[in-house]
């Protein structure tokens, strides 16, 4: 699940 | 983190030393595309927007800073301390060609219809494509100072270096995150021919010359 897609790469 | 991705990040720093190291050197920005620069700029301010309402680690919000300003810095750079050297007539790739595509492919596959997320969307599709007028600059005119095609080899060893980061994030952490990947790979083969020709004749001493 992508849902609450925390992005923790640059 | 992972080693590649530890690699990757450094390329990428990597890249922009050498990029204003070339400049404050040579007094000079010729054979940079503001264009390229310029979507660079946008890239990092729509995708860590997140700095104004996420913490990851200490890590993540130096490094986002730093990309923020130092791409901001090299505006600066270009547009007045070294604009004399810049040469519009050469940099003349149309940007909208790129913005507008990316944004609305940015609204159609995303991961959530949000406002936030929508702009990391675009900033990764963008990102993908942001070396368009550079290449083309250097297309038109043929050949490329040795120190830039060092800064593109940097810049281009960056998101490759993020593949295996991706393919060893799922192995260990089981994770994938498809618009990433797609994107980086595209981003990655963008620079496939650039690879070929520094690795042949720049890494060998000679200089960087397209085939008439």
């Amino acid at each position: 699940d992508q849902g609450n897609a925390v992005h923790d790469e640059l | 983190m992972n080693i590649f991705r530890l690699l990757g990040d450094l390329a990428h720093l990597a890249s922009i030393f050498i990029l204003v190291h070339k400049m404050h050197t040579t007094r000079s920005c010729r054979g940079i595309s503001f264009k390229t620069q310029a979507l660079y700029v946008l890239v990092f301010l729509t995708r860590y927007i997140d700095l104004l309402y996420t913490w990851i680690s200490l890590y993540n919000f130096v490094m986002k800073v730093f990309f923020i300003s130092s791409s901001g810095y090299i505006l600066y750079l270009m547009k007045y301390r070294f604009r004399p050297t810049h040469d519009p007539s050469l940099d003349t790739f149309k940007v909208e060609y790129l913005v507008g595509p990316c944004f609305v492919l940015a609204l159609i596959f995303n991961y959530r219809f949000e406002v936030t997320e929508i702009l990391w969307t675009f900033s990764i599709y963008l990102e993908a494509v942001a070396i368009f007028p550079q290449l083309f600059m250097m297309q038109r005119t043929g050949e490329a100072e040795t120190i830039t095609t060092h800064y593109l080899a940097a810049l281009g060893a960056y998101r490759a270096l993020y593949i295996p980061n991706w393919i060893y994030r799922y192995f260990t952490e089981g994770t994938v995150d498809p618009i990433a990947v797609v994107a980086g790979i595209v981003q990655t083969g963008l620079y496939l021919d650039f690879f070929y020709v520094y690795v042949t004749k720049v890494l060998q001493g000679q200089k960087f010359e397209l085939p008439a």
